[in-house]
């Protein structure tokens, strides 16, 4: 009789539950119908088994996002867990996206999946990849920008972990900025 | 509660596990 190691066989659960979406901008239909649903997982293997079925970031077309949420939390400002939270915010240039873009993406999934900010994890919301011709976009979403101390915190070892250099700064923007917004940027909260 | 927490090499290692 053959004994088989339980670590064979017996996945690692994750902290949370999480959902993966897909936006793809049709402009005949309105926002929400754009936006599916495509798998939820709350284990490390079948977080690859997804990750590792799906196109990279870097393949979509201009106008398509990928979203990580905790499962129940929508991928919209209006969710009752976003709209009074916001985002660190990390902006690509052109030439990042064949460069940093999958690399960041894949290791903001990580951050997440793997509770990268101890227990201000909690106060993680998701994050998204925004795929656009002027300029891609990564971003953590949290859910109380009035969190200071998770809010610093998560963006330091955010910041850290895409190997952005300490003279570099990333933003921090409340959602409901973002949406009221009159040009075409937002007041940084925090910076890091 | 304990929080389940995996570092960036432990999931990296779990991707090319069978």
């Amino acid at each position: 009789q053959e004994i088989v190691s339980p670590e064979s066989y017996i996945k690692h659960p994750l902290q949370n539950k999480w959902s993966l979406w897909f936006f793809k901008n049709d402009k005949t239909k309105t926002w929400q119908a754009n936006l599916r649903l495509i798998s939820k997982f709350d284990t490390v293997e079948d977080f690859w088994a997804l990750y590792n079925h799906i196109q990279l970031s870097s393949n979509l077309i201009s106008g398509c996002d990928y979203s990580l949420f905790k499962d129940g939390i929508e991928p919209m400002w209006e969710d009752e867990r976003n709209k009074r939270g916001g985002r660190w915010l990390i902006t690509l240039n052109k030439q990042q996206r064949r460069q940093d873009l999958d690399r960041f993406w894949l290791e903001t999934l990580l951050c997440l999946v793997g509770e990268a900010f101890d227990d201000y994890s909690d106060e993680v919301c998701g994050a998204v990849v925004n795929i656009r011709t002027k300029g891609d976009k990564i971003a953590i979403w949290t859910a109380d920008f009035d969190n200071r101390e998770a809010i610093t915190h998560i963006g330091r070892v955010y910041k850290e972990r895409l190997g952005i250099p300490m003279k570099m700064t990333i933003g921090y923007q409340s959602h409901s900025d973002t949406a009221t917004k009159s040009g075409s940027t937002t007041k940084n909260k925090f910076v890091v | 509660g304990t929080r389940i927490i995996y570092d960036r090499k432990f999931l990296l290692e779990c991707r090319s596990s069978p």
